[in-house]
């Protein structure tokens, strides 16, 4: 079963085309296998994206030395997973 | 059983389907379960048909889940499904819709990917398919139907998460929706549920042309997300799909409206990102309540306005 320990989720804000057009390119670079929860569209609505661990910190590097804005929506994808799973266990066991 | 049943947990493929087969027997003759197809791995892709009678009534299409990950969509479903039973005979706008009208919602569009989300990758979007000429598996159903098909806003790549696939209707589940919708010949409404990010949006993705009937969509949109709002304060967008999030080929909503059918509507439930994905159970109910009311509204507006 994947597991997502460590990857974080990120909410980007674009200001203008050029910006929006940098985010967009991250989706042709294979290598860092990002996932587009919510996908470049135009300036001021929000994308988000969910990035493996290991590519977070480069990630992170790039929108900001682009003046991009950023903010991480979920810390530690897993550790919500683990949450959820947590509660459907828990509901398994319950008396209905 | 149906009754007793835990609306307020998210549940694997084989639960809902059991849950299926109560829910039809205690409905007192009210809803049926309907086979469209089977999926790439060979699932059963079923839907729940409520009607009181009547040959080939108008009817409407309502289907959940279509993107694997959204788990909010089939668990709103069953809540619903569950209100309709509980409110006919009882609440004027569900009896006077069952009474002329017929209702089919798919519970879980995507089967296998369904599956798949609780097996081995909780954040799989895509349908299970293999093409040829690709290691990559899965095409999105939402970029393979016949609107536009290929077009901006869907990726050639197999590997992306929006791959439109190698040809219209490639995917299984897409062409027994197609099918279905089609030799029935008498929808007059096609809702797409998917999550997340709180909007509610009619044709069109594929071009900015705005539909013919764009002033009726907007204003019944606005009235649907009023409604909505009114339960606990959940606040939408709505618009064209293109202009309220982005250009997108090949969806399901733009080739229903460009089949006839006029009340097209895709809603994005609950929330706007803190969770995205993994909305916690506790607001499944939430959710499900302020969608019942949302929806009313559009088939009330079905109802009362026949073409």
């Amino acid at each position: 079963q994947k597991t997502f320990i460590g990857d974080q989720v990120l909410r980007i804000t674009v200001n203008n085309e050029e910006q929006l057009a940098l985010v967009s390119s991250l989706q042709e670079q294979e290598h860092l296998n990002i996932d587009f929860w919510l996908e470049p569209s135009k300036p001021l609505l929000p994308i988000d994206i969910q990035v493996p661990r290991e590519h977070v910190q480069s990630v992170k590097a790039l929108l900001e030395f682009n003046g991009v804005s950023y903010s991480t929506l979920i810390e530690d994808l897993q550790a919500l997973m683990d949450e959820e799973e947590k509660e459907m266990v828990l509901s398994h066991h319950k008396e209905r | 059983n149906s009754q007793t049943f835990n609306y307020a947990s998210y549940h694997t493929l084989d639960e809902i389907y059991t849950w299926m087969d109560s829910f039809v027997a205690s409905s007192s003759g009210l809803v049926s379960k309907l086979q469209i197809g089977t999926t790439f791995e060979n699932r059963p892709i079923y839907v729940l048909r409520f009607s009181t009678g009547g040959v080939n009534r108008p009817a409407i299409w309502i289907n959940f889940g279509i993107h694997a990950r959204e788990w909010i969509s089939p668990a709103t479903s069953l809540w619903f499904a569950n209100k309709l039973v509980s409110e006919y005979g009882k609440d004027s706008s569900v009896s006077s819709l069952l009474n002329t009208m017929d209702l089919y919602l798919e519970i879980v569009t995507n089967p296998d990917g369904y599956s798949f989300t609780h097996t081995n990758n909780r954040m799989w979007r895509k349908t299970r398919s293999n093409h040829a000429g690709t290691s990559c598996k899965g095409v999105d159903p939402n970029r393979n139907f016949d609107a536009n098909f290929g077009g901006p806003g869907a990726s050639g790549n197999a590997c992306s998460s929006t791959y439109y696939g190698p040809y219209v209707n490639s995917e299984k589940e897409v062409k027994a929706i197609v099918d279905f919708v089609t030799n029935h010949g008498n929808f007059k409404s096609f809702i797409d549920v998917h999550s997340y990010s709180q909007l509610l949006m009619f044709p069109y993705g594929y071009t900015s042309t705005k539909p013919k009937d764009y002033n009726e969509l907007m204003e019944l949109s606005k009235k649907s997300i009023t409604a909505l709002a009114s339960v606990h304060g959940t606040k939408y967008r709505y618009g064209p799909i293109l202009t309220t999030i982005y250009q997108s080929s090949g969806s399901s909503i733009d080739w229903a409206y460009d089949q006839g059918i006029k009340y097209a509507f895709c809603f994005e439930l609950r929330d706007t990102g803190r969770y995205g994905f993994i909305l916690p159970a506790n607001q499944i109910i939430a959710t499900a309540e302020e969608t019942y009311v949302g929806l009313m509204e559009i088939l009330d507006h079905v109802r009362l306005n026949p073409y």
